[in-house]
């Protein structure tokens, strides 16, 4: 119910529901995958053009693996920008950003690089110029799909850092850039 | 609070984003 489009299972969020459940059963495995499935199909289409969504994700436990889930799954849909608004500290926004990491194996040196990862970032011209080009990645025919790099954003939910953020993001061509913003 | 617009300003800035807000 209130599914706007379907998402489809990909490689990034199965492996990510294995490495982290694999010692549960595969329903155990299933049922998250279907439930960030179900969340994110409540969300903006990420095929279509400008929309806005609003989603409200209730989970009874696991808070952080269901939205790294909602996160993987994204990314297996054609979602080029994440911006994870966590913590009212530095601690906490590190925690977390921390976890990500891990989770969506942000380091893992191994084939391309899936995910480039930007912390409170301010709006400079190195951060304006990298990420419009990883995004133009996405339009590039050139470009395999594998190769193609999700912007993930970490950002403090302080005034000042959502400041820094939206001056970068107005600075950005982001016409036809499907997004998620979760908000933990 | 002027965090709150702040998360309004940057929804605004993205043409095509969705919102998903987390309760535990």
């Amino acid at each position: 119910p209130g599914a706007r489009w379907q998402p489809e299972v990909g490689e990034e969020a199965r492996d990510l529901v294995a490495r982290k459940l694999g010692h549960e059963s595969q329903e155990t495995q299933d049922q998250l995958l279907e439930s960030a499935a179900s969340i994110l199909s409540k969300s903006a289409n990420p095929h279509a053009g400008r929309e806005t969504g609003l989603v409200v994700g209730y989970v009874q436990s696991g808070k952080t693996l269901s939205f790294s889930t909602v996160m993987a799954l994204a990314r297996d849909n054609g979602f080029q920008l994440v911006i994870v608004v966590a913590g009212i500290s530095k601690p906490l926004l590190n925690q977390s950003t921390q976890r990500l990491r891990r989770d969506l194996r942000i380091d893992d040196v191994d084939g391309p690089l899936r995910w480039k990862l930007y912390t409170n970032p301010t709006d400079n011209e190195n951060n304006r110029r990298h990420i419009q080009q990883t995004l133009q990645d996405w339009r590039d025919p050139d470009v395999a799909q594998s190769e193609r790099a999700t912007v993930l954003v970490t950002v403090m939910k302080q005034y000042r850092h959502l400041r820094a953020l939206v001056t970068l993001l107005q600075n950005l061509d982001l016409a036809g850039v499907p997004t998620l913003i979760v908000d933990d | 609070s002027t965090t709150y617009r702040r998360l309004l300003e940057m929804r605004d800035a993205i043409p095509n984003h969705t919102y998903l807000q987390y309760t535990a």
